[in-house]
Formats: C-alpha cells, structure tokens, sequence
C-alpha cells in the first residue's frame, strides 16, 4: 500500500493518531497510549481496480488498460480505496468497577489500502 | 448513481483524501465512539476505586505465568482477560472474607466466565505450613450470604502468593457480577495464616471472559 502525502490523489492510507492523553482517556486507558485511526482516501482509476496496493507494475497497469478498454462497455460501479491489510487493537483498560481488563479488538488499524 | 454532494464526499470512493486537520475534532470523535463501541461501553467509565500502581504491577507480573491450559474453541464474541481485585472484608484472625465486582457494562450477550482463579499472597512463620479452606458463598436474592457448599482446601507450605483455579459455581458467580470468597484454616492451627492486603498484596481473580459468543447448546 501507499502512504498519502501532501495533496496525494491516487488511493492511499492516511495516518491519524490519536493521543488518548489529548482527549483525557489516559487515566482509564492503561497501554497502548493512543489508537492510529488510520483511513483510506483516494482516486481509484478503473485500470488499477482490484490491485491490493496502488503500486502496481508499468506492465500490469498497461494490461488492465487494455482490459479496461475491451471493457469499456461494461457498466460496472467505481472502484473504491478500501482497506487491503488491518490488525487488532490491543487495549488494557480500567472499568467502571476498577478491575483491569484486557482485551484484542479485532481489525482496528488499517495497515494498507487498495483498490477494491 | 448521481455524484455525491461536495459536502458528503465519501473519501473512499475516488474524492481528495480528507484534509485531516480542518476535520480533527470530527476524526477524534469518531475514535472515540469506535472504541467505546467496539467494548461495548455507552460511555467512557468513570473510575470507582483507583487501583495503586503497585497492584497493578505485582497482578500483570503473575499474570504472566504459565497459560492456564487450552481454552474452549472460540464461537464468535469478544474474549477479555478480567483482573478484579478484592475488597477485602471482614479481616479477622481466623477468617480473610474477599468481595469481588464484575461489571455488566458489556450487557450485551452477558458474561461468559471461561477460566477464573484467585490468587493471594500468604505471610507464614518460617518452617510452617497449614491447610486454607477457600468457601465459595452463594449469595440469596437479599445479598446476604449463604456458605455454599462449595469449599476448595489447598495446601500452603510457604510464604508467598499462592493461586486457586476457581469452580463452576466461582464462575457463575463472576458471570452474576459479585463472587464472595472467605478463607480460613482448616482445623485448629496453633496460629492463623496471615492474608495479605496490602497495595502490593491485593488479593486478586484473574478471569477469562468471553461476551456475546454463540453460548453452545451441549449436546447429550
């Protein structure tokens, strides 16, 4: 997958942490000390639709024109910029009754991001 | 389909990457219902009882122990490892009574305690060892207590924290959200075992719990 820079375009991942000091959850939230709330955004050509990330070859991106071409009449829906590879969120926690929980919540931070 | 209104451009589907910074507030907002979504919490929780930084040390370092044996196969639901520690009772020479809270928050599909075992530190003359009774009360509708029969008898022959796996009806108790636990010595020891309580000390149960799993019809 690929990281957006600056004003990227094409479908990429774009970071975003968050400090759970910033928003006051450090006195119940024990570890980690924040969540990367990570998300996908981007343009999504048809001739790189389904690649799981965007950095694809010259020679498969020519072969999905060609595919996209001979295609062209077909009426399929946009492609989207969707999450290809995520992992659990692991937390430990105090509850309301002060006992210590810790759990794995699965598929929380997105690794990489592609076209669907 | 039509396009998308400019002010509800879905970023997923081929708009400009969301400019993070002019929408910080609505990003850290909606991590923060993520999560508390995601534990099956209403809300954040407001903390009761703070617990010292010590207990929490000494409970995480036994808590890296040995894993406690193989777990039923998991159906779907969340698995969470619970540390409630006690709230240590009537304290007397003969008798330590331990009160345990586990909160329903996650209501959601309801409790279901897979492994529970206590675990508490013992302070013993030198050379001596005794007999702990650990009775499991079964509290009646009015919350007063009843000893059940439940009782586990475990042989403590050092200084130390020692651990108990906990029975079904512990478990059941858990899932209720209250075990209520009483330890004495078995017979007429010359002297008491002291029950430690302090920051350091705290008697804890350590709990497997899963929530809102698929709880499996047992087959006869």
């Amino acid at each position: 997958g690929v990281d957006c820079q600056g004003r990227s375009r094409m479908c990429c991942r774009q970071e975003f942490f968050v400090d759970f000091r910033e928003i006051g959850w450090h006195d119940w939230i024990i570890q980690p000390e924040g969540y990367a709330m990570n998300f996908c955004a981007g343009y999504c050509p048809l001739h790189v639709a389904g690649m799981p990330g965007i950095a694809a070859s010259f020679h498969t991106s020519v072969l999905s024109l060609l595919q996209a071409s001979t295609a062209a009449g077909s009426t399929g829906g946009g492609s989207c910029c969707v999450p290809t590879v995520r992992r659990p969120l692991s937390l430990l926690y105090y509850d309301r009754d002060s006992n210590i929980v810790k759990t794995d919540i699965p598929d929380m931070v997105v690794e990489a991001c592609g076209c669907s | 389909g039509a396009a998308p209104r400019a002010d509800r451009q879905c970023p997923a589907c081929g708009e400009l990457a969301l400019d993070v910074e002019s929408h910080r507030e609505l990003l850290l907002n909606l991590a923060k219902r993520r999560i508390l979504d995601q534990l099956r919490l209403s809300q954040r929780p407001t903390l009761g009882r703070p617990v010292s930084r010590a207990a929490l040390r000494a409970a995480l370092q036994r808590l890296r122990g040995p894993p406690q044996g193989p777990l039923p196969e998991a159906d779907g639901g969340q698995e969470y490892d619970i540390i409630s520690f006690a709230e240590t009772g009537l304290c007397n020479t003969t008798q330590t009574r331990l009160d345990f809270h586990f909160s329903s928050d996650s209501s959601a599909g309801g409790l279901e305690v897979q492994q529970a075992r206590l675990m508490f530190f013992v302070q013993l003359p030198p050379n001596t060892s005794c007999t702990l009774k650990v009775r499991v009360l079964e509290l009646s509708p009015r919350d007063t207590n009843l000893t059940s029969a439940t009782q586990h008898l475990l042989e403590v022959d050092d200084s130390g924290w020692h651990q108990l796996r906990l029975g079904p009806e512990a478990q059941t108790a858990c899932s209720l959200g209250h075990l209520a636990l009483e330890l004495a010595p078995e017979g007429q020891a010359a002297w008491s075992p002291v029950i430690l309580a302090g920051a350091a000390h705290r008697p804890f149960v350590a709990a497997r719990v899963r929530v809102g799993g698929r709880h499996r019809v047992r087959r006869r």
